[in-house]
This record gives C-alpha cells, structure tokens and sequence, in this order.
C-alpha cells in the first residue's frame, strides 16, 4: 500500500482544486511563509479522519472551509480526497485502489465516502485501523510537534511501543 | 502480549542503535523500562549520548539535539512499523548546516523503503528530494501548486 | 493610573504600526481592548492582517507569519519600553529566505538605538550583525568562545 | 545603562571561564547544535536572578553547575558575572559600573554579590526593578518561546502594557 495522490478543494487556503501526485521516495514541498505548506499536512489528517479542530490549528468546524480574501468570496464547502494503491490489499477492501474523501459544508454537514460509496467516519477509522495511519500513529508530524515526540512522558512511549507491536 | 511488546521494544532499540551515531555523527541512544519487572504496565525510558558528551536525560539537550534524537526516534520507527507513508513538517528547522546534511542524508536512504513527505526552508534537505512541489500564495491570498525543478527553489548562488 | 495605560497602549499601536508593514512588506497588525470601558481591567487582543489576506486572529497564522509577527510586537516594545539590552535565541528559526533578510534588517536598525543579542543559525541574520561569537565544543564536550569574523561563519559559498 | 561584558565559569557547559565583551549594536552568538549558545542564554537569565530552574532546563538547582564529560572531572561551582555601564545612574547606585555575580555550589549554598559585595537575591531583584530586565519583562527570550509571546491570553497581555506604562 502506498500514498498515489491527494486532490484538495475550498480547504483552508486553497480555493482552487489542487492535485498533489506523489511518486516513491521523498517528495519536498516548499514555498514561502504563510504559503499554504502546513494547509497540506492538515489536509491530510483531516481526510484521515481528524476530529480535534483544535490540532488543525481551528476553533470551528467552518475554519478549514475558504473564509475569503480581498477578492474572492468564501465558499461553502471543503472537499479532500486520498488515494492509496491497494494491489497489496493491505487495506481490507476488494480495490487495488482505494479514494477516502471527506466534505464538510457552511451548514455543518459533513459527508464521509470510500471510492465514492458514502460512509460514516467510523467506518474510515476502522479501515485505517491496523494501517499505521490510525489514531495516534506517527505517519503525520505536524510543524512544532517534532518536539513532543520526545517529551511523551514515559508511559505514553509504552504506547508507542505498542503501535510498533 | 507481554512477549510481543517485549519483541518490539527490542527491534526498535536496534534499529534506533543503527540510525542514532549516523544522525549525530557518533554517539547512541538507549531505550529502557521504568519498570521492567513488569513491561505491560512499564513506562519506557530514552536516555541520550551525543558523541563526546555523557548519557543525559532528554531534558538538558540543546533544541538542535532535541530534533536529532526525535528524528533518529521516527527513522527507526520507520524500520520496524512501516507506515503507507509519513509526513515531516519542519523538523530540520532547528538544525544546524552540518545536521541538515546527515538529516537529508538519512531520509534519502529511508525514503527508498518508505513514501515521506518534507516541508522544508532547508536546502540541504531540498537538495535530496526526489520530487518538488512548491507552494506559493498568489496576490488574492489563495494557494496554489507548481511543479518545480531543484534549481527554481534554491536561493539565487552568491 | 488608567490614563498612563491608555497612554502606553497608544503608543505601543503606533510602534506596531510603523514596524510590523515593514516586516511583513505591507499589511498590518492591530490592538484592541477586549473591555474598552475598563482598561484597568481588560485584556488586550491582536489581529493581524499579512499583505493580501484578510485580518485573522493569530491561531490560524503559520509557523513563520506567527515567528514575524511576535518579532513585530518585540521591536515596538523596544521602541516604548527600551531595556538595557535584548536576548532573542533563535527567533529567525521559522522564517524563509526573504522574510530572514527583512527581520536581519529591521534587527540592524533597532540595534542602533538598543543592545541586542541574538543566537541564530541564519546567515543573512548572522550578516548583518556589528559582532560575531562563535561557541564550540571541544572534544571533552566543554564550551568554548572563538571571536569570529563573519568569513568564518558563513558556509563556504557554493 | 547598558551591557559591557559577561563572565560564566563553571555555569553548565562552560568547564573553563569565558568572558565575553559585548560592542553597541548587535552581536550574533553562532555555532553547532549543542556547543552553549542557549547556555550563554541561560546564564544571563540566572545572573538576573531566575528562580525557575525548569526554565533553565533543569530540575535541580545544582543542574547548572558542570556536570563534567569523559575527561573533564565535574566543578563543584558555577559562578556567573554580568557588568553594565551605569554612568547615566540607571540603576539606583552610585557606581558608573555595576557588576552583579552569582555563585551556586554543589553543597547547595548560593551567594549573591553587588559590585563584589555580598547580597541577598532579593537586593538583585530590587535593583533591576525599574530596569526592564526585572521579572516578567522580554528582554530574554529564549529558544522556542517566540511563539509564547503571541499565545499569552488577553489579559496576561494588558501585564505586557502595564510593564510599558
Ligand atoms: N479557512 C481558511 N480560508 C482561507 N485561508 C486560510 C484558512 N485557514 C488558513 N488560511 C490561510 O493559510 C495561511 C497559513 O498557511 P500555512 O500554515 O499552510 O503556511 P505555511 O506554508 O505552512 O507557512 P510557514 O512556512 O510559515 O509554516 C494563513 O496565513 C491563512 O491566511
Ligand atoms: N550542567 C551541565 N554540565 C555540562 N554540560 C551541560 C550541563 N548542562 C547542559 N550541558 C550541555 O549543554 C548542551 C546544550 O547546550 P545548548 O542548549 O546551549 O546548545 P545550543 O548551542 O543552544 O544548541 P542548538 O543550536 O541546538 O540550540 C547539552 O548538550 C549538554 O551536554
Ligand atoms: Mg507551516
Ligand atoms: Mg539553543
């Protein structure tokens, strides 16, 4: 199993669909202050299935849709998809592929889909489950928290462990 | 299981044994039970020992040291937990120039086992990505991507 | 007395507003009471405006605009308050290129009228300063001071 | 007032004495990971009469005194030297050069001194009352606190005015 692409559309900065396609290895992602680049990193745990707005550096759950600049108006609604190829079926689903989507809109509304199939969040959290992207898992160091990694005190470390396990 | 746990605690202190002297250019760090009597309940203890210096709690390392041993901790944990991919923002941003180079240095040769993805300012880190993308803010402050090659991030050669 | 804190407030908005367009090149950073009735009392709020982007509140700044804007409120509180001297450890970690050479030159300017120590591992801060140490550690892991000119610390050009 | 020259000797990683004379201006303290600058950071803290000692990252008193290294035998004190030029009477004495030390041992005994006099901490705390270097002011920001300054809650904020005022 391994990350193909992440689509990004009206979440937080980015009004306009973005498509990331990522190839093997390491993939650098850079630009000036204020850009965008922690936008991308927040997008991906939210399409993950991230429910503390707080650790997407939001008090709502509106704040990752476009608020709006000078001249643009906001829109109504954000939308995030992942990509994953699956022929190792590591995901347990039938797909070599596999597409995670998640929308939220200005009513409050959310909508969860797994290769376009609506889904509830549960359902995302179980299939990441055993995939090292789940709760708690390391997959995604967000900006500052490189830090924090070392300062669990030493029965959180014992979790870590258990992830390994 | 206490003998799986215990298994993994093992593996991850090899491979953290293999990465940290590579990081720091010598030295190495130990993994240990607060309680070893009892694993399952046991807190884990990592003490550090930067080359020439004495074993020191986590607390007294200087903020560059810090991000060396949290990245030494993801690298082996990159080894015995591999995760569809993993996503680093920042993390070299306290490093020195010299750090940053063993830091590329380490993620280019994860990065052949694992997908990673670097946020970065650094261009030594920069410098050994396979891919770029770069991320800028256009006048109306709305986000937008484009595929760079390696000589459009650099800053201009002195 | 509540008239001397209005009056320091007042003075501290226009300290921000001459400093943080030119650390940020353009938009603008405000203060405002959170009980403008009871200033005795009240908080103090701050929205910032990044050139081309609507005023926010300061969680939803990024590392480097929220590393800028914190430098803005520092130079205006040098400006109002002023101190024997200032310490600032490595406040320029965050900032990219660009954003590192108008920091660097602001740093010049207000080092004109204050004394100010600043622990960096930035070259276009470390340029610009009126003296350079170097702190290294020996092989037995103690510090020591090196009286450097800035050839020495700057990274052999590519 | 202004800062002329600090001395630190057996403070941390400081094994051999060191003194360092500052110009006008700005100086730039540059080095590896891990080689004492934030050390130099500390020391001015402590000398300026910190009584935190987490916030000089430790957890006890006697962590600030060299702790020795594979062929460097441990000190048994720290001492740190801080010396203004006071010839515009800053400081309420009538010295035009002012020199505050502070001396810890591992015995756990502490020694303050003004202009080689000995004092008590509190007399250390009286005289930068009105300075702008007493406690709570930001004339020492150290690494990783930048962003503290910002995420001080609106009232703390109003302390920040009052400090000005
Ligand atoms: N809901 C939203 N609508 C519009 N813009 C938003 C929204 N949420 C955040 N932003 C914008 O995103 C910007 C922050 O982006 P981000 O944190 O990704 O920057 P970055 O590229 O990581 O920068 P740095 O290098 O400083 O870390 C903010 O300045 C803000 O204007
Ligand atoms: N009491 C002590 N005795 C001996 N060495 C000490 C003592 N306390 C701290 N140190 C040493 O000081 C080092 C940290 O120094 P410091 O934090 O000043 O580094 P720095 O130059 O700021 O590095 P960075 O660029 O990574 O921030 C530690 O690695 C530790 O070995
Ligand atoms: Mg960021
Ligand atoms: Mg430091």
């Amino acid at each position: 199993m391994y990350l193909k692409s992440l689509t990004i559309h009206g979440f937080k900065s980015f009004a306009q669909r973005v498509e990331l396609v990522f190839p093997r290895g390491v993939t650098a992602i850079v630009g000036p202050n204020g850009s965008g680049k922690s936008n991308v990193s927040d997008a991906i745990r939210w399409v993950l299935g991230e429910q503390n707005i707080r650790s997407l550096r939001g008090s709502a759950l509106q704040d990752v849709i476009f608020a709006g600049t000078d001249s643009r108006k906001p829109l109504g609604m954000a939308e995030v998809s992942i990509t994953f190829d699956n022929s190792d079926f590591a995901l347990p689903l039938e797909y070599a592929e596999v597409t995670i989507t998640r929308r939220t809109y200005r009513s409050g509304e959310s909508e969860f889909l797994i290769n376009r199939t609506p889904c509830r969040l549960r359902d995302i959290h179980d299939l990441l489950m055993d995939s090292g992207l789940g709760r708690g898992s390391l997959s995604v160091i967000g900006q500052g928290e490189v830090d924090a990694i070392l300062s669990v005190r030493p029965e959180e470390r014992r979790a870590l462990i258990e992830e390994v396990a | 299981s206490r003998d799986r746990l215990v298994a993994a605690f093992e593996s991850l202190q090899k491979a953290l044994s293999a990465v940290f002297p590579r990081l720091f250019g010598g030295g190495r760090a130990v993994l240990s039970w607060t309680d070893p009597e009892n694993p399952l309940e046991s807190g884990i203890d990592m003490l550090v020992q930067p080359p020439g210096k004495r074993p020191q709690p986590l607390l007294t390392l200087s903020g560059g040291e810090r991000a060396l041993a949290a990245a030494s901790l993801l690298f082996a944990i990159m080894t015995v937990r591999p995760s569809p991919f993993f996503v680093l923002d920042e993390v070299d941003a306290a490093l020195d120039e010299a750090n940053v180079d063993r830091f590329a240095q380490l993620l280019q040769e994860y990065g052949k086992r694992n997908q990673i993805i670097v946020i970065t300012h650094r261009q030594g880190t920069m410098e050994r990505a396979d891919a770029l993308f770069g991320v800028t803010m256009e006048r109306h402050g709305a986000s937008q991507l484009v595929s760079l090659r390696l000589d459009d991030a650099l800053p201009a050669a002195p």
